[in-house]
């Protein structure tokens, strides 16, 4: 394990503490996509299939566990908790995310490690982790004001994808042999849809002003 | 010599 790695997976785990510190603070999930929520539930589900076959160290599994029970959480609250769901942006959550499960699979079936059950789905969920952001962006974009909870975990989301890339670039340069197409291209393109909305918040940090995106 | 491609990451 790597600095960047470390790094990334901690503002990954800052991302949700953020997030669930919002829905637990303010009862209120205003501003978070749901539809992003449910695909990163399916896209931890589909890729920790290996929980029940390899073991690869007590971090992992932990972690593996922690992403999967706090997704699946989130997505509870923001569907059945009465006082939560009260605030969820139906109207402005509309992105047609069955579009980008479907486009996803079928990419897995025909670009994958090996053709098995268990590394289809780890590649769908490479891919479908890659757009996942889209509905939440999207939101973000139509209700134009974010508030700094939102903003920071869209923020700490972004940098955990930036960290990992700066990983591969490490490993590729210090671990013979380090190649990973799937999920380096993958990740490239997932953190390059974090550019416009990156740029904006540093002008926010920059001016001390509050967060706004451009209609 | 192949390596096999560890899932080691998250």
């Amino acid at each position: 394990m790597n600095i960047f790695r470390l790094a990334g997976d901690m503002t990954h785990l800052l991302s949700i503490l953020v997030l669930l510190l919002k829905i637990y603070a303010t009862k209120s999930c205003s501003g978070i996509s749901r539809k992003t929520q449910e695909l990163y539930a399916i896209v931890f589900m589909a890729r920790y299939l290996d929980l029940f076959t390899d073991f690869i160290s007590v971090y992992n599994t932990f972690m593996k566990l922690i992403f999967i029970a706090s997704s699946l959480a989130i997505v509870w609250c923001m569907r059945f908790h009465p006082v939560v769901r009260r605030s969820y942006d139906r109207e402005l959550d509309t992105f047609r995310y069955f579009f980008l499960v479907g486009a996803s699979f079928a990419l897995a079936l025909v670009w994958h490690d090996k053709f098995t059950l268990q590394e289809v789905f780890w590649a769908f969920s490479i891919y479908l982790e890659a757009v996942a952001i889209l509905p939440q962006l999207v939101l973000l974009q139509r209700s134009g004001n974010v508030d700094n909870l939102t903003g920071q975990y869209v923020f700490f989301l972004g940098a955990y994808r930036a960290f990992y890339i700066l990983n591969w670039i490490y490993r590729y340069m210090t671990e013979p042999r380090f190649t990973r197409w799937i999920a380096g291209i993958s990740g490239v393109v997932q953190t390059a849809l974090y550019a416009d909305f990156f740029y904006y918040y540093f002008i926010s940090w920059k001016n001390n002003s509050k967060l706004k995106l451009p209609a | 010599l192949k390596v096999k491609n560890v899932k080691d990451e998250l």
